[in-house]
């Protein structure tokens, strides 16, 4: 799975998914990917795009549970992120997300993750595994 | 507030003694679709655009398992996904089940913008990508050569396997009874 979340200056957002799926997956298998709210979502709040295994992401509307921590609990985009991704099993998600207000957060709950991000404040990142 | 961008190339039980030669490519798609996408948003593009842009450049690189090597279905072919949406508006599009359009996140935008739908799939789906003339592809354009040993080894471990995952023998009993997990 690959994707992508992005906001510009003016605080307006978008995220985009795209995958092959699972090794071996039967065919005719729909994963999170395409599922608006499990692997996809964006709103005024945050964008999201999430990856790891797709049965999982739907039963935990992963993508659309951080967006709404934010909107019905005011918790911040990573304290909503980290939530989420420590209530789906381990090994199952990973996940990028930014929101309005610029902020950034890459958690997961699998052994790595390929990930990359910057800001305009001059943060970058390009990593795997977890960063100490 | 400022812009921001974040991208992935999936998650899984990536080894830790990953090889140089399978890491380093990986590393330098991620940077060079990061400096795409800085570079779009330095440019005043919407976020929209940005992120398709990052995601087409993803999905033709072969290193990762969207477009061109694509993970395979037990019976050996491709049946590629995608969504978008955006924040603003909160319209979205999304396909499944493509196996000849090379960047499945452009026919996703096209069913957003230009059908009253949000998702279709498979025959209709690969029908909608003729009619607008997005690029396709023989399916065999997607399968790469590692991708056949992948499926190989998860059928001898009779697994599924999330990305990048390692077949674990059939005769495992670490799996909780769920064998949808490698």
């Amino acid at each position: 799975t690959v994707g992508c979340v992005a906001v510009d200056n003016h605080g307006n957002l978008a995220s985009a998914t795209s995958t092959g799926g699972l090794v071996n997956k039967m065919v005719g298998r729909i994963g999170d990917t395409p599922i608006i709210g499990s692997g996809t979502y964006a709103n005024p709040f945050c964008a999201v795009s999430a990856t790891g295994k797709g049965e999982s992401i739907i039963r935990a509307t992963v993508a659309r549970d951080v967006a709404a921590l934010m909107e019905y609990k005011g918790l911040s985009l990573k304290e909503a992120a980290a939530y989420v991704v420590e209530k789906v099993p381990k090994g199952n998600v990973g996940l990028v997300a930014v929101s309005a207000n610029g902020e950034v957060t890459m958690p997961f709950n699998t052994t790595g993750m390929f990930r990359a991000c910057a800001t305009e404040e001059g943060y970058s990142e390009i990593a795997i595994w977890p960063v100490d | 507030m400022g812009w921001a961008i974040a991208l992935h190339g999936g998650a899984g039980d990536i080894p830790f003694s990953l090889p140089e030669e399978r890491r380093a490519p990986r590393e330098a798609t991620l940077r060079h679709c990061l400096d795409l996408g800085v570079a779009a948003l330095r440019a005043n593009r919407p976020p929209l655009d940005v992120v398709e842009l990052v995601v087409r450049e993803l999905e033709n690189s072969p290193c990762y398992n969207a477009g061109k090597g694509s993970v395979l279905t037990t019976a050996g072919t491709v049946e590629m996904e995608a969504c978008i949406m955006d924040g603003n508006t909160n319209n979205c599009g999304a396909v499944s089940g493509l196996s000849t359009v090379v960047n499945a996140i452009s026919l996703a935008r096209l069913v957003m913008e230009k059908t009253p739908h949000i998702y279709l799939a498979f025959d209709g789906a690969e029908a909608f990508a003729r009619e607008q003339g997005v690029e396709i592809m023989d399916p065999s354009h997607f399968i790469t050569p590692e991708n056949i040993e992948r499926l190989k080894n998860a059928k001898e471990a009779n697994r599924v396997q999330i990305d990048y995952t390692q077949p674990i023998k059939a005769n495992s009993t670490n799996d909780q009874g769920d064998s949808q997990i490698g």
